[in-house]
């Protein structure tokens, strides 16, 4: 089993819109996947079991004890998720982060019979959770908004993602920049990918995320892009991008 | 002095943006102004000091013991900043709440002669310094973009300030919902924003913002929008913000 991270502690930048596309892009590709929620605001569980309500529902009677809620499947074939549980944000705290890495390799391990892949969808932060997450992934995904402010941030987050050990000693997740609400109409979006690629030329991923307002309105659906409109821009964006992740980056 | 907290766990949303904008038209309208940057990302830092590298220079030496750097002067009269400095992601662990909610206290209590208003911009979060800030608020400014996943978390997000225990027992501070990003030819922007307004209609201010490409630039300018365009739909908006919070909102 692959584990894909979706992380940048930048917020608003399409990290979970990423997650849900990709997943369902992936169980489309034939890929059994399960999306672990990691942000307490649970975006992502909501847009895959249709909205807050069920949410709440699928982790009623959970408890704390446990970092992860139990796994449901979702409206799409392949396609399964860990909504996040109220508590996640008690574990976000300082001294839980080993035990937290225990328990989602623990996962990782038990899960192989279930999916191929593991996305997580991470908070915006660079905290505990989000370190154990990043130190057991094997590929990252770093959505980057094609805005001034979300490219201050880069160097921070790919110092951070530099400094994450891992469990064994010399090998580091890959880690994708995947540019984002790029509005062609913008001098600004072309400056901040033209930056971008000029100071990341081999980890920015050639394919470029399009502003579309068909994700906003997707997500207020409780359907990812993929399904309110395939034809759609912005799908044809994100299938490309997981074919550039399968089929050039990602190995095995 | 009154202690404005700009805030919101949701990411994106336009905080950051909002503090800048609203810490250079109080310092306009002659109300002087100390703005407290609580994010270690210090978007709001480097939008008032000139860019990452006068931020790095204005915390460099700053010891970790303490939780804020030394107050800065701005490019703008009557304007000043406490930047962002890299040991607030230390400070940000769970057991240092009440020792950083003392020292906010005592810089509440030390600048009363150097400003009328102290302005504090928040990361994407809820954890232990956005809390501590939340204690010490007079009025809290919670930005809520026009969009479905910035409107599933309000409710958690009112819910987390009514349960914030305030200094003296029976005080709450007063929260605004200001909607941000509002794109008038989108329908989903109208649903969003009346949806906000019919569930909090006290609460909702009556300007909201408009989605501006000018925020954007401005900010790769390291200027706010009322210095890059002071004739801006965006910057208009902000200056009835102002208007509305100091005449009609904010007591004394
Ligand atoms: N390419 C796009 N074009 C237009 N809107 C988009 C695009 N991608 C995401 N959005 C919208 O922008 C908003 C922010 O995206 P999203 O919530 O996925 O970001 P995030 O990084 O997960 O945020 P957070 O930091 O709060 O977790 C959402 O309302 C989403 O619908
Ligand atoms: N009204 C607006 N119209 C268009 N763009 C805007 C507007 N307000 C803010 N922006 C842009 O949107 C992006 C997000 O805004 P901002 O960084 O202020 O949000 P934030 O809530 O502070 O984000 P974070 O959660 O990461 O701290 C920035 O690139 C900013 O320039
Ligand atoms: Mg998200
Ligand atoms: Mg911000």
């Amino acid at each position: 089993m692959q584990t894909i991270v979706i992380a940048n502690q930048k917020g608003g930048v399409g990290k979970t819109t990423t997650a849900v596309t990709l997943g369902v892009c992936f169980a489309h590709a034939g890929a059994a996947t399960l999306l672990l929620d990691l942000d307490p605001q649970a975006n992502a569980s909501s847009a895959l079991l249709g909205g807050p309500g069920a949410v709440a529902e699928a982790v009623a009677g959970h408890s704390g004890a446990h970092p992860f809620a139990p796994i449901r499947p979702t409206h799409v074939p392949g396609l399964s998720v860990i909504p996040a549980s109220p508590g996640l944000r008690e574990w976000d705290a300082r001294d839980r982060e080993d035990l937290f890495r225990s328990h989602l390799k623990r996962l990782q391990e038990t899960s192989e019979a279930q999916a191929r892949i593991l996305l997580i969808d991470c908070s915006p932060s660079l905290g505990p959770l989000v370190r154990a997450a990043l130190r057991g992934a094997d590929l990252v995904v770093a959505p980057v908004q094609c805005e001034y402010f979300a490219m201050e941030g880069l160097s921070q987050l790919l110092r951070s993602l530099e400094s994450i050990e891992r469990p064994t000693a010399g090998t580091r997740p890959e880690v994708l920049l995947l540019l984002t609400m790029h509005d062609p109409e913008l001098r600004l979006s072309a400056e901040v990918s033209e930056e971008v690629r000029r100071h990341f030329p081999d980890r920015t991923l050639r394919v470029y995320v399009p502003r579309d307002i068909q994700f906003s309105e997707a997500s207020s659906h409780s359907r990812s892009l993929f399904e309110y409109d395939p034809t759609s821009v912005g799908t044809r964006s994100y299938i490309e991008v997981v074919r550039e992740i399968l089929y050039e980056r990602v190995k095995g």
